[in-house]
């Protein structure tokens, strides 16, 4: 089972967006996939058109099992474990306890899925770290940005720290370039500064910006299902590719 | 004196970049302006080229006075408390102390400007409430977006609740969009909707997406000193305007 977390502490980088398409698109290859949100916003849960009831805040506190909290969505294959706002409130019942690292690991453990995807919210903290903890692998979205480029020795930092101390399997899947422009001189540039710093840890697919991509939450539906044949999509779909053919080389 | 924070737990939807260029406007109109980055990615001291040395952090939890950690910028009037990821421990240290909310209010009690401006990370928490308790006035930026939307309740709900609870001054400057793209069906019909749910709680002045913006920061001079012709300068000089002309109001 690979379990992948989206990864950075820099807000809108394409966290949510890339969990909900790549969990999406590797759900249409026949692979039998989970999407767990542990961010409170819960924008993945309503990217599916999956509204709140019970979530992540109850399944991480032992209120509810997995089998109780997760819900189907309209993409076949793609179960989704929605959250709200109560999340918040998971840091603070349980960030005394022993083992606070290891909550959504344990809640975890016993399913059977062949794909995990976990979206976090825009920190580096409680929820972060348990979703690193429980990984197999992490993707780092990031835009060409001066500040997205800043902020990841952060968050590379934090994934070190997790590796050496909570979960020595987890692996870095890579750096996903979103929202980009190619037709601006800070995109092009920051883009080539960034293959040339990270090389072969950067994935081969870019995301373009792409309205339509914006547009598909509105609807309750992924980017990938709204407009299949949009340059989004299609990158998205390149993308899940990359990660399944991965699997090969494990 | 006015005391503006720029909130809003979602990521991304230009709370740093509005920060800096308002604070710069309005230092530019020979007011006295202080600019206090509250978010331990300390996007706000970059974007003006300081590095962080003491900041926000050693302000907060006592270590340092605001005359010892602010700094002056290249821009004339504007003085920049910077910040930097040792800020996420100001939370863990004081959040058990009584009047938590109130740390940054007091910090900065006896200082005199005319403006200050206070960056927030994206989230609701402790850094958060604090910009918030010691502020006259907060602006929300949002991009119009349907993750923006769907966060507002959140934030709107968070500024009720420091109102009420913590400081009963407290008032909402405005919402202010940004990024807008209004060449596109969701950007036209996004601004639509909003204004017309929020009315006069929508800044007149939005701001475009504008490459310029976006390059700034990696100069290390905000954007309406990198490029004061382009449409996103121009944009964030008429907000300025905006901003100061509400002082008459008051
Ligand atoms: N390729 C793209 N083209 C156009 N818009 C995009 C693209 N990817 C994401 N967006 C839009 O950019 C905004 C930010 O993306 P998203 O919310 O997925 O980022 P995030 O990292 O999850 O944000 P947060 O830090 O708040 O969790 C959203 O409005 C989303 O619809
Ligand atoms: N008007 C604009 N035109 C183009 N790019 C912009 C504009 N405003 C902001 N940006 C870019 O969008 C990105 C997000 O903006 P910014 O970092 O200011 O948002 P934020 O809300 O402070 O993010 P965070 O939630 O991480 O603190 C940055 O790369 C910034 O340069
Ligand atoms: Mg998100
Ligand atoms: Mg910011």
């Amino acid at each position: 089972m690979r379990i992948i977390s989206f990864c950075n502490q820099k807000g809108g980088v394409g966290k949510t967006t890339s969990a909900v398409n790549l969990a999406t698109t590797v759900a249409s290859a026949n692979k039998r996939v989970l999407l767990i949100d542990m961010d409170p916003q819960g924008n993945a849960g309503t990217s599916l058109g999956v509204r709140a009831g019970r979530g992540t805040y109850e399944l991480l506190i032992g209120k509810a099992d997995l089998g109780d909290v997760m819900v189907c969505s309209k993409v076949p294959n793609l179960h989704v474990v929605p959250s709200s706002q109560n999340l918040v409130g998971a840091e603070i019942e349980l960030v005394s306890k022993r083992g606070r690292e290891h909550f959504l690991k344990d809640r975890i453990s016993k399913t059977d899925y062949d794909y995990i995807f976990i979206d976090s919210p825009p920190s580096l903290g409680f929820l972060t770290i348990n979703a690193l903890t429980a990984s197999t692998g992490v993707i780092v979205p990031m835009q060409c940005d001066f500040f997205s480029l800043e902020g990841l020795v952060h968050i590379l930092g934090t994934f070190r720290i997790v590796r050496k101390e909570f979960n020595p399997q987890l692996h870095l899947e890579g750096l996903l370039l979103t929202m980009c422009d190619s037709r601006t001189r800070l995109g092009l540039y920051m883009e080539k500064e960034i293959r040339q710093h990270f090389g072969e840890k950067v994935f081969n697919t870019t995301i373009p910006r792409n309205i339509k991509i914006a547009e598909a939450p509105s609807h309750g539906v992924p980017g990938v299902v709204f407009d299949v044949r949009s340059p989004g999509a299609q990158a998205y779909i390149a993308l899940g590719k990359e990660v399944i053919s991965y699997e090969k080389k494990l």
